[in-house]
């Protein structure tokens, strides 16, 4: 289960608010994965105090709610991040970078997509650079793409480009992954579908034997 | 009140938080960084087992816009169904009740029940409406809340709420369950003219898949 809460000062209407706050958890909360299972409590509760003296922001289309909304993402994203590097069993953030997609919406998806991929989680803990792996949570996603766009890099390794697998060194590769291992740091996925102007990222964590070992003795 | 806060922040370290790129500098104070806000996290004796504070609540001093987003999971918790129903009631709310260790949920109407006298206990407490109090919780899928351990913790919980980055950092550590760290970070910017503040707080480990809406 996720659960969060989140203040702010900034004066803003309730509608307005609503909209806002939903945006920001489709772009942060509805963007990480751990183990796929959606729980039965996740709850995001966002307060708006108006105590900060600024002008009542009643419009999605203004400056202000603008710069209101950028502001909420990020710290949405940075809570959400916080979730999926601290995800059970985790050795290192996944980050997946989506873009070349007709719109926000369907790099989304295709980005959830491979970072809730078991095959591909597990190969990041056996530090395994696994195009093919990525390659095909891309391809079961539900967004049609030309797979002869199909572009995969691992941090700055090429894996893949226009639809061909690349020869890459695959001991630098192997150790990219392991560093992000040792270091609990962040595991860069990029993939690009083609030419759209859409973009989009998930969040999510590498699977490890303790995930088992944890949830087989987290017991009702 | 500060050291007891304090104590139950050190519980356990706090994640590194990677905010992306933009207008805005991280401040302390999470959820009590924003201007009317304050909170406060202890050990109500929630958790089956340990002394890690379990309890938590957010408060704001005047009527906040309140705005939700839930799991839509068909089985949804007591505090999931209690609180949409409050924010169709209200567009406003002025505290946010948390509690570890048991989820209430797949708790019947027994659970939803547990949440109502809990909700109204805070209520009475603060002098709100009951409409005004929301609930999260978080734990073991299927068992109650140990209500009568959570209703006698509420006077003390009070009574530590703070405005302090303290409170806000015992209350992430209140919240979490699985979680090696806690959630917590704020940020400062300037719209229209004027800095504002967003903070915010939240916990999650395993079964980590939302789908809020």
């Amino acid at each position: 289960t996720m659960l969060g809460v989140i203040t702010t000062d900034a004066w803003v209407t309730s509608d307005v608010w609503r909209k806002m706050v939903q945006t920001a958890v489709n772009r942060s909360f509805n963007q990480i994965t751990v183990d796929g299972d959606t729980s039965t409590n996740d709850t995001v509760i966002a307060l708006a105090s108006g105590m900060s003296g600024s002008n009542m922001i009643s419009s999605l289309d203004s400056y202000e709610a603008k710069k209101l909304q950028v502001c909420l993402d990020a710290v949405m994203q940075g809570l959400a991040k916080s979730i999926a590097w601290d995800g059970e069993g985790a050795t290192c953030l996944i980050e997946v970078m989506v873009t070349g997609t007709n719109n926000e919406a369907e790099a989304a998806k295709i980005a959830r997509s491979v970072a809730s991929s078991s095959l591909t989680k597990a190969a990041v803990y056996g530090r395994d650079p696994n195009w093919g792996r990525i390659a095909c949570a891309a391809g079961y996603s539900g967004i049609p793409f030309q797979p002869n766009k199909l572009r995969i890099s691992l941090g700055d390794i090429l894996l893949m480009d226009g639809g061909q697998p690349l020869p890459f060194d695959r001991n630098a590769a192997s150790d990219y992954l392991k560093n992000a291992g040792k270091t609990h740091g962040t595991v860069g996925i990029h993939i690009s579908v083609g030419t759209g102007q859409g973009s989009g990222k998930a969040w999510g964590c590498d699977l490890s034997y303790d995930y088992v070992k944890i949830n087989a003795e987290y017991t009702t | 009140v500060y050291s007891s806060l304090k104590e139950a922040s050190n519980y356990i370290p706090a994640a590194p938080i990677l905010l992306p790129e933009g207008p805005w500098k991280q401040i302390p104070g999470g959820v009590t960084a924003a201007k009317g806000f304050k909170a406060a996290g202890m050990y109500g004796g929630l958790r089956a087992k340990g002394e890690k504070p379990d309890l938590a609540l957010v408060t704001c001093d005047v009527d906040a816009v309140a705005a939700g987003a839930f799991t839509t999971n068909v089985v949804s918790a007591a505090p999931v169904l209690y609180c949409k129903q409050m924010l169709d009631k209200s567009k406003m709310a002025r505290a946010v009740l948390i509690n570890a260790g048991q989820a209430n949920a797949a708790t019947g109407d027994a659970g939803y029940q547990d949440v109502i006298e809990c909700a109204s206990a805070v209520a009475k407490l603060l002098e709100l409406r009951l409409e005004e109090v929301l609930i999260e919780s978080t734990g073991v899928i299927g068992q109650r809340i140990k209500k009568d351990a959570l209703l006698s913790s509420l006077p003390k919980l009070v009574g530590l709420l703070s405005s302090t980055t303290e409170g806000a950092d015992s209350a992430a550590v209140a919240i979490t369950t699985t979680d090696l760290v806690s959630k917590t970070v704020a940020i400062e910017s300037e719209v229209g003219g004027t800095c504002i503040r967003i903070g915010g707080m939240a916990k999650g480990s395993g079964m980590i898949h939302p789908n809020m809406a």
